[in-house]
C-alpha cells in the first residue's frame, strides 16, 4: 500500500471490499 | 538521430493520426438512421466483419464486396416498436442484440439468421422499462429496468442459438443506473453510473455492491464509458451531456476520472476538449482501448487518443451535412459515421 490524496491504495481492492461487503 | 530527436520523431507519429475515407454505405430505402455498429459474421466457413445499420423500422446486415463496396444482405423487420440501439455483443458473431422503444427502451431482442433454412429469426430476451443496457464480454448483457423503488439490475446470458440462458441479479443501488462499463484488468468487476452521479462497482459473480463513490461534479448524469484497473486504482472515463457550455475548463467531451476504490475517493485526471479554435459541445459519443470520439454540437466529429490526451482528428460535416453518429469499429482501427439520412461513412483511423 501507498498513502496519496486518494488515501491508502491496496493492489486487492477487489477482493478485500468482496470480503467486507454485505453479501 | 540523437535521443532528443529520436523523441521529437516518435511523439510527431504518434500525434499525427488522420482519417481516411475507406466507403459509403447508403440505404436507399431509410428515413432516420438510428445507430451503426460491426459485427463478425460467419458464413459458408468463412468469418467476415460486417457493418449494421439501425433504422426506426428494421436493421440491416452489410457484407464487405471487393473494391470498398457493400452489400445488404440481411434486413429484419422491426415494426411494432421503433429501434432505438444496437447493442454490441463484443465476442460474438452472427447475432444481433437491438434495443427496442419509444422514450426509453422496453425490450430487448437478438437478430439472427437460422442455419439451418437461412430464415431471418428474432427473439425476445427482455422487457420493461429499460433505462441502460450494455453487452459484456463472454455472452452476457447486462441491464437496468424498472423504477427506483423497485430497480432491478440483470445479466443474461445468451446462447448461440439466440435465446436467453442463465439469469443472475445484482444488487440494486438507491439511485437508477444510467451506464455500464466493465472494469478491464479485473475479471467479475462492473461499474454504473447513477442520475445523481454515483459510481457503483459490483462482484459480477457475487452481485455484491462493493463501492458506491460520488463522481464529483456538480452536473447531473455522468455517463462511463470505459473503465480498467491499474495499480490499485480505479481509472473511468466519463461523459457529461448535461455539461453547461460556458465553463472555464474549456468544455471537455470526456474526462477521465481516477477513484480509490478503497477509500472512495477521486480526482480528476485529464480532460479531453477541443483543440483552441474549435467549439461544440459532446452530443454523443464511444470510447474503444485508448481512441475516443465524439459527435459535436457543431456537427464535428472529433477524436481523442486517451493515452497521449490529446485531439487527434478532426472530421468536419461534409456536402452531405452534419454528423449525426459515431461508432468504433469492433477494432479501433475503423471509425464509422453516420448523417441522419441513413449515410454511413467509413473511415480507417491510422
Amino acid at each position: 500500500c501507498s498513502e496519496s490524496d486518494l488515501g491508502p491504495i491496496s493492489l486487492n481492492w477487489f477482493e478485500e471490499l468482496s470480503t467486507e461487503a454485505p453479501p | 538521430l540523437t535521443a532528443e530527436e529520436l523523441a521529437v520523431v516518435l511523439s510527431d507519429s504518434l500525434r499525427a493520426r488522420s482519417l481516411q475515407l475507406a466507403s459509403k454505405l447508403k440505404n436507399p430505402s431509410s428515413s432516420c438512421a438510428v445507430d451503426v455498429s460491426t459485427v463478425w459474421w460467419e458464413s459458408a466457413g468463412f468469418t467476415e466483419l460486417c457493418i449494421v445499420t439501425a433504422c426506426e423500422t428494421f436493421i440491416s446486415l452489410w457484407k464487405p464486396l471487393a473494391s470498398s463496396q457493400w452489400r445488404k444482405v440481411y434486413t429484419w423487420h422491426l415494426t411494432e416498436i421503433p429501434v432505438i440501439q444496437i447493442v454490441p455483443l463484443p465476442d460474438v458473431s452472427n447475432l444481433v442484440c437491438v434495443a427496442l422503444g419509444d422514450l426509453e427502451i422496453g425490450e430487448i431482442r437478438l437478430l439472427l439468421c437460422s442455419s439451418e433454412d437461412g430464415s431471418l429469426k428474432q427473439s425476445l430476451v427482455k422487457t420493461g422499462n429499460i433505462k441502460a443496457v450494455l453487452g459484456l464480454t463472454n455472452r452476457r448483457l447486462v441491464s437496468s429496468s424498472g423504477t427506483l423503488q423497485d430497480q432491478q439490475i440483470e445479466i443474461i446470458s445468451v446462447s448461440e442459438a439466440g435465446r436467453s440462458n442463465e439469469r443472475q441479479t445484482l444488487m440494486p443501488p438507491e439511485e437508477t443506473i444510467l451506464a455500464f462499463a466493465e472494469v478491464e484488468g479485473i475479471r467479475d468487476a462492473l461499474v454504473g453510473t447513477t442520475a445523481v452521479n454515483s459510481l457503483v462497482v459490483w462482484n459480477l459473480k457475487t452481485g455484491q455492491i462493493l463501492k458506491k463513490m460520488h463522481v464529483g461534479y456538480s452536473y447531473p448524469a455522468s455517463i462511463c464509458h470505459r473503465a480498467y484497473s491499474d495499480s490499485g486504482l480505479l481509472f473511468v472515463v466519463l461523459s457529461h451531456p448535461h455539461a453547461k457550455e460556458n465553463e472555464s475548463c474549456g468544455n471537455p467531451a470526456f474526462r477521465m476520472r481516477v477513484f480509490n476504490p478503497k477509500t472512495a475517493r477521486s480526482t480528476g485526471v485529464m480532460f479531453f476538449s477541443l483543440p483552441p479554435g474549435h467549439s461544440g459541445r459532446y452530443l454523443e459519443g464511444e470510447v474503444k482501448g485508448v481512441s475516443a470520439a465524439a459527435v459535436l454540437t457543431s456537427g464535428t466529429i472529433a477524436v481523442w487518443d486517451l493515452f497521449l490526451g490529446q485531439c487527434t482528428a478532426l472530421l468536419p460535416p461534409n456536402a452531405d451535412g452534419n454528423w449525426s453518429l459515431v461508432r468504433w469499429s469492433v477494432t479501433d482501427s475503423c471509425l464509422l459515421a453516420g448523417q441522419k439520412d441513413g449515410s454511413v461513412y467509413v473511415y480507417h483511423y491510422s
